[in-house]
C-alpha cells in the first residue's frame, strides 16, 4: 500500500 | 474594530461546513483586505486555505489586522442556529477576547446574538509557493465528489491520471480493479464538461477519504478545478462570488 506524504515534506513552515 | 455583514448568510454556514471535519481549531486573520484562514488538519496531510474577499461583503470594516483564533468546532454549533436565509454579521473588537455572531431573518422579524469565546492558538503556517502545475482540471464539482464517492467503495487509494485528452480515476482493492475516464469536452451540460489544460502527463496516488471531506465545498461551487504537478501535494479550488476555498493533499507515495 502507498504511503501518505505529510505536508511539511513539501512547503517549509514560515 | 472588525465588523463584516454578510447578506447571503447561508455562505458562511456551508464553508464552515465544509472544513470542520479537517480542522477543528484555527486562526482567522482578518484585515482591511480579507478574511483569512490558513491551516493544516491534525495529521498534517490536508491544508485548508480560505479567503474571503472584503470587497465582497455588504459592509466590511477593520481598523486593524487582527488574528482570531476560533474553534471551527463551536463556530459550527452556533451558525447551525442561523436560518438559511438570515444575513449574518460578525463583529469583533480590537484585541478581542470573543467574535461576536448576530444572525438577522429576511424580514427583520428575529435577531440572534451570540458571543463565541476566542482562543490562543499557536499557528503553523507553511510557506507555499506560487508554482506552475502540469496539469490542471476543471470539471463539475458535483462528479467529482460522485466519483470519488463512488471508487471509496473499491478502495482508500484513488489513482489520478491525466493527459492532454483525459483523465483517468482508478482504484485498485481486494474485490478488483477499475477506472473511470472522462474525456475533455466543451459540453453545455455542466455535469459532463471537462477542460484540461496539461503541459505534461501526471498520475499520482491520493488518499479518498481526504478527497471526500474536500468535496463538501461542492455545495458552494459549481466547478472544481484540480492542480497537479508530479511528487507536490494536488491543489483542490472551489471559487464562489465571495472568495475561494482551496485544500491541498500530499500526495500517497510506493512503498
Amino acid at each position: 500500500t502507498p504511503l501518505q506524504n505529510s505536508l511539511s515534506e513539501f512547503y517549509s513552515c514560515v | 474594530m472588525f465588523e463584516a455583514l454578510l447578506g447571503n448568510g447561508l455562505i458562511l454556514k456551508k464553508i464552515i461546513e465544509s472544513i470542520k471535519e479537517l480542522v477543528t481549531e484555527v486562526n482567522f486573520e482578518v484585515t482591511s483586505e480579507a478574511i483569512s484562514l490558513q491551516a493544516m488538519d491534525a495529521s498534517h496531510v490536508a491544508l485548508v486555505v480560505l479567503v474571503l474577499r472584503a470587497s465582497e461583503f455588504e459592509e466590511y470594516r477593520c481598523d486593524r489586522p487582527q488574528t482570531l483564533g476560533v474553534s471551527i468546532t463551536n463556530l459550527a454549533k452556533l451558525l447551525k442556529i442561523a436560518g438559511n436565509d438570515d444575513s449574518i454579521i460578525l463583529r469583533a473588537e480590537d484585541e478581542a477576547h470573543v467574535l461576536t455572531l448576530v444572525f438577522t431573518g429576511k424580514n427583520n422579524e428575529k435577531m440572534c446574538e451570540f458571543n463565541l469565546n476566542l482562543l490562543t492558538l499557536d499557528s503553523e503556517h507553511l510557506g507555499i509557493p506560487e508554482q506552475e502545475y502540469s496539469a490542471e482540471v476543471t470539471m463539475s464539482s458535483s462528479e467529482f465528489s460522485r466519483i470519488c464517492r463512488e471508487l471509496t467503495q473499491v478502495t482508500d487509494t484513488l489513482n489520478l491520471s491525466v493527459d492532454k485528452e483525459s483523465v483517468k480515476f482508478a482504484v485498485s482493492g481486494d474485490i478488483g480493479t477499475g477506472s473511470i475516464t472522462m474525456k475533455a469536452n466543451n459540453s453545455d451540460k455542466s455535469e459532463e464538461k471537462l477542460i484540461l489544460n496539461v503541459s505534461d502527463t501526471v498520475s499520482m496516488a491520493f488518499a479518498l477519504r481526504y478527497l471526500n471531506l474536500f468535496n463538501k465545498a461542492s455545495s458552494l461551487s459549481d466547478e472544481v478545478v484540480l492542480s497537479l504537478s508530479p511528487e507536490v501535494p494536488v491543489v483542490l479550488k472551489f471559487a464562489f462570488d465571495l472568495g475561494e476555498l482551496k485544500y491541498f493533499l500530499a500526495p500517497k507515495i510506493a512503498e
